[in-house]
């Protein structure tokens, strides 16, 4: 999740998911944006008729199931729909708002070992649902100084909601995205946000143990065009660069939360 | 404007605000963002005590003057704040929400030839006063495929508070940042979005004249660095293509205004 717009989040969510499949995990995309652009980005045609993320949330009698559609080898995606503009105010009416998606994804069981949920660019219910769902936030930013302007107060709400509704709730980490890696510049925003994360190990909070992750994903304009074509890079450019580090960023963490 | 975050809209104010600077036109910058990046990038301390932009709308008796601030030569600066965050509510509360930047515009007369207003990353009542205040409308983007899916519902937007507010608003057109000038898949978004206008000439709409502007601003890590000390990219990095591109922008600009 990020509130800010256009920093990878939905490249992030469906070509990590993408890695994890590749390693025989068992691997869900949620798309929690009404802009669809996960949906889109695995092929789902959003006009075609059929059950969707909406449908699961404002419906308690709609199991995740029937609207769960495959999208290649070892990954699933609930998509979504424009309708899910709607949700936000419609969320606002329905007891414990901010639950839904958790309970629905709670019916899925252990059907998947891991859930990725794509967040539309903003801090309102459809986000806040993904923060009380998930045990792990994953931060993807370009290193851009003006990208650093707005994680703190992102950090803040996640630890809003955790002390709300989900207090095991942690950050991972940031995935550095559209990464420039020549760039002095670059490095020292890398450096800033290294520091902050180091300073934060002393005292309790959702992010003490989250960290830039690594490899950063280099900018490749692969990444860029495969979504027009309804793949995900693996299927797209499987030697490009942009396949390289997410294959690299899947194992790291897979990695981590293996020995958990 | 543009309603997609991250597309270049803090960029391109405040680098083509500083091109007509440079070709001598007095000209001013309209922060409308509660993020304030454009007063960032040309080096406002949004911590020190001053009016903003949030003053000139919530209080009628607040001058625009009182709030200016000189950026470079030719060039000023009407800052924003974080308190702006709270003028999407309470905008809300009084009379004809949607004309008070108009009006404050309004009382600077002529002492600028060229206003550019950059607005935040969504479709509410800042948006809307910038709409209702401005003669033309300049749309940054990328010419990725993922970016072509939100430009149908801005141009909507555009067109409901035309009709509502300013009827003579029009499109200028879209700049296209970060460009990739080297990818096929890049040239083909470009010409989908050249080939809709073109099919916009016949009927009536903002739009009728809308074009792809010239040149396309390429992807530069200077126009990145820059914000950081506070500069325009003249002042830190003339030579850059950054520069090269926003001065040409600026040129073609004012030829096409200069001849209206
Ligand atoms: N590493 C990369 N290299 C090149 N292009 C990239 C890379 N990562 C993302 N992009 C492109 O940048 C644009 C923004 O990325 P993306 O859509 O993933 O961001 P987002 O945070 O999901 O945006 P939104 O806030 O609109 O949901 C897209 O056109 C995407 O294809
Ligand atoms: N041509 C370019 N080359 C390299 N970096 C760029 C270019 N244009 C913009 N950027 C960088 O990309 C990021 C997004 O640009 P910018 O802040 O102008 O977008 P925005 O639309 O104003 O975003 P927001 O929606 O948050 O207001 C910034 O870090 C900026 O410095
Ligand atoms: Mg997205
Ligand atoms: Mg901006």
């Amino acid at each position: 999740m990020n509130q800010k717009g256009g920093v990878g989040k939905t490249t992030t969510t469906v070509n990590l998911a993408a890695a994890l499949a590749r390693a025989g995990r068992r691997t869900l995309i949620v798309d929690l944006d009404p802009q669809g652009h996960s949906s889109l980005h695995v092929g789902v045609d959003l006009n075609a008729p059929g059950r969707t993320v909406y449908d699961v949330l404002i419906d308690d009698s709609e199991p995740p199931s029937a609207a769960i559609r495959p999208a290649v080898e070892h990954l699933d995606i609930l998509p979504s729909t424009v309708d899910l503009a709607a949700a936000e105010s419609e969320l606002a009416t329905l007891p414990e708002p901010h639950r839904r998606l958790d309970r629905a994804l709670a019916s899925l069981g252990d059907r998947y070992e891991f859930i990725l949920i794509d967040c539309p660019p903003s801090l309102g219910h459809l986000t806040v649902n993904a923060l009380t769902a998930a045990r792990e936030v994953i931060i993807p930013m370009q290193a851009h100084f003006l990208a650093l302007q707005g994680v703190v107060k992102l950090l803040e709400t996640v630890r809003q909601v955790s002390q709300a509704y989900n207090p095991r709730l942690r950050v991972s980490g940031v995935v550095l995205c559209m990464h420039d890696t020549s760039s002095a510049h670059t490095r020292e925003v890398v450096a800033e946000l290294e520091s902050f994360f180091e300073q934060s190990r002393q005292a309790e909070s959702p992010w003490k143990f989250a960290r830039v992750l690594r490899p950063a994903i280099r900018r490749n304009i692969k990444l860029a065009e495969c979504p027009s074509f309804g793949q995900t890079i693996f299927q797209y450019a499987p030697q490009a660069p942009g396949a390289e580090d997410y294959a690299a960023l899947g194992a790291a963490l897979l990695k981590e939360w293996d020995a958990m």
